[in-house]
């Protein structure tokens, strides 16, 4: 474990937020980084926000200890699928989701603890050809999957001991969809993103798909990352894998964008772009509240305010190489920033 | 944006497209 200081990048002549590096943890068992997270795990009484990385063919869970230590309690095997990304549940204790594949996903399996018999298990949760999943809170997973011209999307409930309880079939719209986002404070209501850039609205008690917004042709393949409601507006953070460089935005990363869902219109609220100076583009990302963090095709690290528009803190490619992974853990305050060697740094925001 | 950008809007747009769409 290290500790120590980063100073971010200068902007406009002003020091704004500070990232300080609090700990650091390797898996010298893992040669390749495939995803991070973090995870609740609850044990004898006691629960801790735990780490959990990713490598192709195991995934495992790393306890804080004290002085900024960590302690890895176990590796689930996966077997001879890769691992693609870990699908966290969010507010839930023991249990998260990996979804596995080759190019695409073709299983999305269960990795959990039973504080019963105290054993690390998993299981099989879907399989087939799934081009979207989210984990949703209170134990929920939603999924869309295409067949052909079929696309089924569906959210099944899980139980505490990882079995699926019961499940909602939910309308598919006619594009494929391609990233799913909870609309916060609306238990019932959910937004995806789809291939020919459109926002779907649905209602996840009934099922139905309640509306079809278009994003518009700037911005093509935008995904969704966090959606909100107020004033009768539904507000989505959208993040533009392939956006072009324009004279109004620059290089685009992240805009917020208000729909008025009874008439399918939307405007442009804010844009986040690459700070000035920074060459090359959004890579991947995450945003938690109105914090959003974004790798770089240059090897940084980009953290933005999404409410003022702008860049406030980049983390350079560090001396052992370029960042792989950055994301957000259950709160903004704590940034987790991978490198592909399997080295996770975790910064205080 | 204005009201008149987004046309008419409604706090309770869940709602009224639930009780609209095809079940």
């Amino acid at each position: 474990a290290g500790a120590g200081q980063l100073t971010p990048a200068l902007l406009d002549g002003l020091r704004e937020e500070s990232l300080q590096l609090v700990s650091k943890l390797k898996d010298s068992s893992s040669s390749c980084a495939v995803d991070v997270s973090t995870m609740w795990w609850g044990a004898a009484g006691s629960k801790e926000l735990c780490v959990v990385t990713a490598c192709e063919s195991s995934v495992s869970l790393w306890k804080p200890l004290a002085s900024d230590h960590w302690e890895k309690l176990h590796t689930w095997q996966l077997g001879e699928i890769p691992v693609i990304q870990i699908v966290p549940l969010p507010d839930t204790c023991n249990l998260m989701c990996v979804a596995l594949g080759d190019l695409e996903i073709g299983e999305i399996r269960l990795l959990l603890y039973s504080t019963e018999n105290d054993s690390f298990k998993q299981s099989l949760v879907k399989a087939g050809n799934i081009k979207a999943v989210l984990g949703l809170q209170e134990r929920r997973l939603v999924s869309s999957c295409r067949t052909g011209q079929e696309q089924q999307v569906e959210m099944v409930s899980l139980a505490e001991t990882g079995r699926n309880k019961d499940g909602q079939t939910l309308m598919p719209p006619e594009e494929t969809v391609l990233a799913f986002a909870e609309v916060e404070g609306m238990r019932e209501a959910l937004v995806g993103t789809t291939a020919v850039n459109s926002i779907v609205v649905w209602n996840l008690k009934t099922g139905q798909l309640l509306k079809k917004m278009h994003i518009g042709c700037s911005y093509l393949a935008s995904i969704c990352h966090r959606a909100y409601s107020d004033s009768g507006l539904l507000f989505v953070v959208l993040s533009h894998p392939h956006a072009k460089e324009s004279e109004s935005c620059g290089s685009p990363a992240f805009r917020l964008v208000a729909f008025n869902p009874r008439t399918a219109r939307g405007a442009g609220v804010l844009c986040s772009s690459l700070p000035p100076g920074q060459a090359g583009r959004y890579l991947e990302g995450d945003v938690q509240d109105t914090s959003a963090v974004a790798v770089l095709t240059s090897g940084a690290i980009a953290v933005w305010d999404l409410l003022l528009g702008h860049c406030t803190a980049l983390l350079p490619p560090g001396p052992q190489g370029s960042w792989a992974l950055a994301r957000w853990a259950t709160s903004s305050a704590c940034l987790l920033a991978g490198q592909r060697d399997g080295t996770v740094c975790l910064y205080r925001y | 944006c204005s009201e008149s950008d987004l046309g008419p809007i409604s706090l309770n747009w869940f709602e009224e497209l639930s009780a609209e769409a095809p079940p």
